[in-house]
C-alpha cells in the first residue's frame, strides 16, 4: 500500500523534526 | 505533566514562528534548514504533515496535534 509507506516516512519524519527540535531545546550552548 | 507539554509545544512553535505571527508559513519552515539537522525537502515534508487542512498556514493547535501525535507513540494517523 503506497499510502501506508507515505504514512510511515512522514511519521519518521516528524518523529526526526521533534527529536531534533527537543535536542536543540536540551543541548548546551 | 501536561502543563510541561503545553510549554515545549509553545516553545517549539516560536522556534519556529520567529517573528511571532501566531502562525508558521512554509518559509519559516524553510529557515530551520540550517539549524536542524533536516533537508530542505524533509522540512517541506514536516510541513505538510502538520498542515492538516493543507492552507499553507500552521497554527499551534496543529502544531500540538502533531506533537501530541509524536509523543503518543510517534504515531500520525
Amino acid at each position: 500500500d503506497p499510502n501506508m509507506k507515505a504514512g510511515a516516512a512522514n511519521e519518521g519524519v516528524l518523529a526526526n523534526f521533534f527529536n531534533s527540535l527537543l535536542s536543540k531545546k536540551t543541548g548546551s550552548p | 505533566g501536561q502543563n510541561t507539554i503545553l510549554e515545549k509545544t509553545h516553545d517549539f512553535f516560536q522556534m519556529c514562528d520567529i517573528e511571532n505571527k501566531g502562525f508558521i508559513t512554509r518559509r519559516d519552515m524553510q529557515r530551520l534548514n540550517g539549524e536542524l539537522p533536516l533537508s530542505a525537502e524533509e522540512l517541506e515534508n514536516v510541513f505538510d504533515t502538520l498542515d492538516s487542512d493543507s492552507n499553507g498556514y500552521l497554527t499551534l493547535n496543529e502544531f500540538s496535534s502533531g506533537f501530541c501525535a509524536f509523543l503518543s507513540g510517534q504515531k500520525v494517523s
